[in-house]
């Protein structure tokens, strides 16, 4: 584990076998667990971060969007971090006495391996499109919140292709599957990329959440903290109001599953680059979301509901 | 494996309704192979595009002729995954060694 280069990004062989030195490492904390399979029958493995029993917990996923590569690769490092840090980091040890933290690192393994061998901007799921030549399904567009509404895609060659029925695609039914049989989800984040973004629901409307104000003030508060780190600013804001209207997303599902602490990150491009964010920019990013992650995590633990 | 060789990443900064509405059209020609990094939606928030090479010119000119102004991000993409690959590579054989 020692010889892994954080700062760099990697292929999903590799992160896959990362996982696996991990949960070595760390055995009394760490667990990987198999949710299912993608559609090109990869396997997708959560990172169980627990201290035993079951508790309520925390939901992480990152990369639902292949060629946002920055996102895995703060998952990696966040995995690591919170390996690392338990023991040493009394906050850490408190949300683990209290809460199980659950880590997808590859939400899209089949579309990150894509991005690795075929085409580094491919974004979707890879997905056969009966009648079509085009292949994939927006996997955030696929939820059952609001589905097939405003700012989705019936084009199967879009890039925000909403797919032919909610959860039709099997990377986005195996986490439903996971949420719902396991029940005691608080919290959901999604991590995305790259611009610079704290968003709560709803996407697939402009109204507001029934917990918008208390929302927001976490999410404020979270950004406070990212952007004491490096300078990074972000807004702070629900999906419709800060991007656009975005229907069949992640967290307004979560959150109409009564998942309240639902929140998307869309990590940092303060340069030119993109979807291409240089490697150097890796972990800077990663332990800025840290701080952000962390307060919302914290602030789930001390808000039982 | 798909090439990027002269595809250009372009941002631009929208100043009215006006633009933002042609830009969103933009979006609907197929014909273009446009791939919107960044959405147009707001004039608070930028649109970055990636242009297929071979749609540049086209892209230019109805740029230019609706008077939207534009700045290059990325001038060749390829240039820029190559320069990824190879710092991937390297790090792959730090690792292995």
């Amino acid at each position: 584990g020692s010889s892994f280069n954080f700062g760099a990004y990697h292929r999903l062989e590799t992160i896959y076998s990362w996982m696996d030195t991990l949960v070595s490492e760390y055995s009394t904390l760490v667990t990987k667990l198999e949710i299912g399979r993608s559609y090109e029958n990869r396997p997708m493995y959560v990172l169980k971060f627990s201290k035993g029993g079951n508790k309520p917990a925390i939901w992480i996923d990152t990369g639902i969007h292949s060629r946002e590569w920055v996102s895995q690769a703060t998952g990696v490092w966040t995995a690591n971090k919170i390996a690392t840090d338990y023991g040493r980091d009394a906050s850490l040890a408190s949300l683990l006495d209290n809460m199980d933290i659950y880590m997808l690192i590859l939400a899209n393994p089949d579309g990150y391996d894509y991005t690795h061998n075929n085409n580094r901007m491919w974004r979707k799921t890879r997905s056969e499109n009966p009648g079509s030549m085009c292949r994939g399904v927006d996997p955030n567009r696929n939820w059952d919140a609001g589905f097939g509404g405003p700012g989705a895609s019936s084009n199967p060659c879009s890039d925000s292709y909403h797919g032919p029925s909610a959860h039709s695609e099997i990377e986005v039914k195996n986490v439903v599957n996971f949420i719902k049989n396991h029940g005691n989800f608080k919290s959901f984040i999604s991590v995305h990329a790259y611009s610079q973004l704290l968003m709560y629901p709803y996407g697939y409307s402009c109204k507001n959440a029934a917990h918008q104000a208390e929302l927001d003030a976490i999410g404020t508060a979270a950004v406070k903290k990212l952007t004491s780190l490096h300078g990074t600013r972000y807004k702070v804001g629900s999906i419709c109001n800060i991007i656009y209207q975005a229907s069949g997303g992640s967290i307004d599902w979560s959150y109409d599953e009564g998942i309240k602490y639902s929140f998307a990150f869309e990590l940092r491009d303060t340069g030119n680059s993109g979807f291409l964010l240089p490697p150097t920019q890796i972990i800077p990013t990663a332990s800025e979301t840290w701080l952000a992650l962390k307060h919302i995590m914290e602030y789930v633990r001390d808000h039982p509901y | 494996e798909r090439l990027f060789i002269g595809d250009q990443v372009i941002r631009i900064n929208a100043e009215s309704e006006e633009q933002i509405k042609l830009l969103q059209a933009l979006e609907t020609r197929e014909e273009l192979e446009l791939d919107f990094w960044l959405s147009p939606v707001s004039m608070e928030l930028p649109v970055d595009i990636r242009v297929p090479s071979s749609s540049l010119s086209s892209v230019s000119e109805i740029l230019n002729a609706n008077n939207i102004a534009y700045s290059v991000l990325i001038n060749d993409l390829q240039e820029r995954l190559d320069e990824e690959k190879f710092e991937m590579m390297e790090n792959h054989i730090k690792e292995r060694s």
